[in-house]
């Protein structure tokens, strides 16, 4: 079933925010917010900020991903 | 804090920078001294000195810039992504950057140059992203005043450049209060429309039955008109509005916004003038009274009438046994008062009149 228009931005912003400051790899893997690449950054995302480690994107996780922030990745290259 | 890989960092002491071009939103001079302020806030606390280059090829270059701006990695438009910088290294590394799609200023009312320069500026030198909240270098903007490093910042840097020899005192924030610590103690806690809002040094943390993980937040970054400490807090759900104690001011909040006429003097509710901070402060649903408690007494406040009861001060000791003769900070749930004090938590049964369960503090927390 396709997404509601919103959750698919929402999936998008969180998808572009994980690739940024979390390296997500680029590129088709699939349903990317099943894949297990995604689930784990976004983990990995939950753990630095100290929030609940549901590997899901979540309200919470939402919200901080929408806050004003610094470009620089959050882990190291 | 975290290191970039390898601890990059200047093999020189004597770093040089150029401001290559300014933002039109402040003037040139504030510009200027936002970076020197920026900048003085590392060489204050390691032997690094910053000379300013008015031409040529610093080792930091700073520019203003709006989404592709020559480094392949773009802006984003307003809000969003504030700025970024690199590593130490050659070239572009040690270049700070910042969109110019945002509104600058030296204040609150927008995104403060200084703070932002700053946080940035640490990347130049070789601090990556702290997961402390209260940390210079936690990756999300907040706005503070004052000392604007935490002891994270401080040890980060020094771990790469040392200390600076002739540091003069530098009174770094304290770190973010850790929500497990078993010695925990609360300022203050009040509901605040159905989530539970606990206050510590300058952060809060937000509990909600369907959030199992406390968010902890600045003060300041979700009420910036608050002051960085509160000496208590209650909720006062007919009016939808949250009443904030510190020293002898106090504040009502509705939601994010502050209530027009606050802050106001404590001794406006009549509390007597020799009474300078209240300790702890619940509104009590089912009497429709606020307990406001100071030191060993406490007064009943009601809220119908907006008058003091008389009959008070009383103490702590005759009405509530069992408990401490002070309390840090209180809560009520369905007849049920919690007194917090230290870092141990008592639940008074408000009907039987004694105290039915004794745990810590912190056990709120679920730890």
């Amino acid at each position: 079933v396709p997404l509601p228009s919103e959750d698919k931005d929402n999936w998008l912003q969180a998808e572009k925010y994980l690739r940024r400051f979390y390296g997500l790899p680029a590129g088709l893997q699939g349903r990317q917010e099943t894949s297990g690449a995604f689930r784990t950054k976004i983990m990995e995302m939950q753990s630095f900020f100290k929030l609940k480690l549901t590997g899901n994107l979540d309200d919470n996780t939402l919200e901080f991903m929408k806050l004003p922030r610094c470009g620089v990745p959050d882990v190291g290259e | 804090y975290n290191h970039f890989p390898r601890h990059l960092k200047w093999q020189n002491n004597n770093v040089t920078f150029r401001i290559v071009n300014y933002t039109p939103d402040l003037k040139k001079s504030d510009v200027d001294r936002a970076i020197r302020n920026a900048l003085n806030v590392w060489s204050s606390v390691t032997p690094l000195t910053f000379k300013k280059l008015h031409n040529g090829i610093a080792d930091i270059m700073i520019s203003f810039g709006s989404k592709e701006h020559g480094d392949y990695n773009p802006f984003d438009g307003p809000n969003g992504l504030l700025a970024h910088a690199y590593p130490p290294g050659q070239g572009i590394g040690g270049d700070t950057h910042f969109d110019e799609d945002e509104l600058w200023t030296k204040d609150s009312s927008a995104y403060n140059l200084f703070i932002v320069a700053a946080h940035e500026l640490g990347h130049a030198l070789g601090m990556s992203h702290s997961t402390d909240a209260g940390a210079l270098m936690y990756p999300i903007y907040s706005y503070s005043t004052g000392q604007v490093l935490a002891e994270d910042d401080i040890e980060g840097i020094q771990a790469l450049y040392g200390p600076n020899p002739d540091q003069k005192k530098v009174k770094p924030k304290p770190d973010a209060p850790d929500k497990c610590d078993p010695m925990l103690s609360f300022d203050a806690a009040t509901e605040l429309r159905g989530e539970t809002i606990i206050f510590k040094d300058r952060f809060y943390w937000r509990l909600h039955p369907q959030m199992p993980e406390p968010e902890q937040t600045l003060i300041k970054s979700t009420w910036p008109s608050l002051p960085n400490k509160v000496d208590a807090a209650y909720e006062n759900p007919q009016k939808d509005q949250v009443i904030i104690f510190s020293g002898i001011r106090m504040w009502a909040l509705n939601g994010y916004s502050l209530v027009d006429g606050y802050p106001k003097y404590i001794h406006k509710l009549g509390l007597p003038k020799t009474v300078r901070k209240v300790d702890a402060a619940v509104y009590i649903r089912d009497t429709g009274k606020t307990l406001l408690f100071s030191d060993e007494e406490y007064w009943s406040y009601d809220e119908a009438t907006g008058t003091m009861e008389s009959g008070y001060p009383r103490t702590i000791e005759d009405d509530f046994p069992g408990m401490d003769d002070e309390v840090d900070a209180a809560v009520y749930h369905y007849g049920y008062l919690n007194f917090f004090h230290d870092h141990v938590q008592y639940e008074y049964s408000y009907t039987s009149k004694k105290v039915i369960h004794i745990m810590r503090t912190n056990s709120i927390f679920n730890c």
